[in-house]
């Protein structure tokens, strides 16, 4: 673990003491390379490291711990403090109905969260739509329907439109009508490369004004993390980030790259492949799993 | 991005950077650039320009010649798709009956991810773009039930290709995993040689964990190729050298955008060269 390779580094360094500075770069290398081994941003790991030298240099080793430890403890707080915010929450508008839109590349998860979504504020007794404004993958609108359906919950959908901005826009004047106070609104993957795709969110956004932009990102994303998160955020602008697939075994450094570069809050992590597998994020827990 | 110009600690440095933010890899990374880093000391690199055409000769060293798909033996060649979720498996079964089609062959589509809303809808969608036979049962259905039902059908029709969608499943499932492993034993039921390929989909945008995801695919059914998807973005894919120094296994070929027509033959040639773009 990087706590007994940290411990083999301060092995000359007993009970009372200072952690120097030749010390302390020798076990920064070491969490540098498990930081980059866990996916987070070369870049962002650079900036990190950086930040925890100066934490460290000519701190006091405590007795309770193990220098090595000491190291780890200092690491993981300041991850814990960097990935966590206060704004978890979903931001309900102050004039119903609050809508929101799930943005995000290719198979991140969208759809699925979409329903989890619903599912979740069914829960808490809100009246949802969903909105299936991705009208290009094949079976998109299927795939949103039959989830729906699972939820008893009512989905907005058109086959006759290739539009995803008269959808978005038709499934708020419906849930206006309706009285459904949250609208989720399901849009295509696309690269954040794409202008043309780009200007169809900017379009969807202008239209329906949601209060929540949700970027859905892989949690098994690499070093693109930061480029595309950046790209999404500086181009749509996001409220919140939700990480999918939590449930493998990737140690989601992609969280980090994706806090640090856009500045956003992690709102919820995807746990399964259920409707139901959705929880809120909690920094310490994936800070301990980025040091692996 | 190299300029030429006499090399240093911060040239290399600078090399180190381009390859760990391609996703090749911190441990690759360093091996790479100690390796340049001693050519410049035996005198074998001058400047940078030697630089970029060594690190190019090294990483097309390591990658080896490309091995495309190619079909082989007695009809029908069975090929068993496999992924983690959402990486493009589906897609790209679209993508390769359309090839194989326009190759003049004949191709039964298998849809066998029972699992996932609208999943056998989507493949339908595939098929029919395509002119592929689907073979599908009832969602929730026994996924090796449709895998097997695909290749009678095929041996009785004179079949040339059989592809075969499964649900995607994460590496770290052991129940999923042992169903995996069951549909590749009952495909061998109805055709001893089959799967001739099977064919393992992985998402260029995916960081370290790619390499676990072909570790534990290929413990649990042996994986004779690789399709890398999604190389029309910003994402570079450079796990695949990790990939090939530890298992050895192919990429075959690469996804470059969501149409039926975007499916190329991996090469690696263009690919190391897309690397330093
Ligand atoms: N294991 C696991 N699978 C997930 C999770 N979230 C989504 N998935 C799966 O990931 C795959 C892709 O999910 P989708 O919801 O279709 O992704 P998407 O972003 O809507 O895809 P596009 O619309 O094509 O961009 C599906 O197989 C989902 O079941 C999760 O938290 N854990
Ligand atoms: N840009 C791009 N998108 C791709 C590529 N290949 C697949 N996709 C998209 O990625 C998303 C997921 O593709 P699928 O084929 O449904 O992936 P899958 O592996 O079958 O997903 P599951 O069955 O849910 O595990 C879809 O939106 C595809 O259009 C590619 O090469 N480039
Ligand atoms: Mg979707
Ligand atoms: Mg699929």
């Amino acid at each position: 673990s990087l706590s007994d390779k940290l411990d083999s580094i301060f092995r000359k360094l007993k009970g009372r003491g200072l952690l120097k500075e030749e010390d302390v770069d020798a076990a920064l290398k070491e969490i540098r390379l498990a930081l980059l081994e866990a996916d987070v941003n070369f870049k962002v790991v650079k900036e990190f490291i950086r930040h925890i030298r100066e934490k460290a240099v000519g701190k006091e080793v405590l007795e309770s711990l193990s220098p090595g430890q000491q190291v780890v403890k200092i690491v993981h707080d300041a991850l814990c403090e960097l990935l966590g915010a206060t704004n978890t929450r979903i931001q309900l508008a102050p004039n119903p109905p609050t809508v929101i839109m799930m943005i995000g590349l290719q198979g991140s998860g969208k759809t699925t969260t979409t329903a989890k979504l619903a599912r979740f504020f069914k829960k808490e007794g809100r009246r949802p739509l969903l909105v299936a404004a991705d009208l290009q993958r094949p079976a998109a609108i299927d795939q949103l329907a039959t989830l729906g359906k699972q939820l008893d919950l009512p989905v907005f959908l058109s086959r006759e439109t290739k539009d995803p901005v008269a959808v978005s826009e038709e499934a708020l004047k419906r849930a206006k009508l309706d009285g459904r106070d949250i609208v989720l609104i399901d849009t295509a993957g696309r690269l954040h490369i794409n202008e043309d795709l780009m200007v169809e969110l900017k379009r969807i956004k202008e239209k329906v004004s949601p209060r929540e932009i949700l970027l859905v990102a892989d949690a098994m994303t690499g070093q693109d993390a930061v480029t595309m998160a950046k790209s999404f955020n500086d181009q749509i602008g996001i409220d919140g980030i939700i990480l999918t697939k939590m449930d493998g075994d990737a140690r989601g450094g992609a969280a980090l790259s994706i806090r640090n570069i856009t500045g956003k809050p992690i709102k919820f992590i995807g746990t399964g492949e259920k409707i139901d597998m959705i929880e809120p994020f909690y920094p310490d827990r994936v800070a301990g799993r980025i040091l692996g | 991005v190299l300029l030429n110009r006499k090399i240093d600690d911060s040239t290399l440095d600078e090399i180190e950077e381009i390859l760990i933010t391609s996703d090749v890899g911190a441990e690759s990374a360093t091996e790479i650039a100690d390796l340049l880093r001693s050519k410049v000391r035996a005198g074998e690199i001058r400047s940078s320009d030697d630089v970029t055409t060594c690190l190019k000769g090294e990483m097309t060293a390591l990658l080896g010649r490309s091995q495309p798909l190619v079909l082989f033996g007695e009809r029908p060649f069975v090929i068993l798709t496999v992924g983690v979720n959402g990486v493009g498996k589906t897609t790209t079964i679209g993508k390769l009956a359309s090839r194989f089609i326009a190759e003049g062959n004949s191709v039964i589509i298998a849809a066998a991810d029972t699992f996932r809303a609208a999943a056998i809808e989507q493949l339908e969608i595939w098929a029919r773009r395509t002119g592929a036979d689907l073979v599908k049962h009832q969602s929730g259905s026994d996924p090796a039930a449709v895998a097997f039902d695909a290749v009678e059908a095929a041996k009785s029709r004179g079949t040339d290709v059989v592809i075969i969608d499964t649900a995607g499943r994460l590496h770290t499932k052991s129940p999923l995993m042992e169903e995996l492993k069951k549909i590749n034993r009952v495909i061998k039921k109805a055709l001893p040689d089959a799967p001739h390929e099977i064919l393992l989909v992985l998402d260029a945008t995916t960081g370290q964990n790619a390499l676990r995801q072909v570790r534990i695919f290929n413990e649990a059914v042996g994986i004779t190729g690789i399709a890398l998807t999604k190389l029309d973005g910003t994402a570079k894919g450079g796990i695949i050298f990790a990939i090939k120094k530890e298992v050895g296994i192919p990429v075959r070929l690469i996804g470059i955008g969501e149409g039926v027509d975007d499916l190329k033959d991996f090469s690696t040639e263009d690919f190391v060269t897309a690397l330093f773009e």
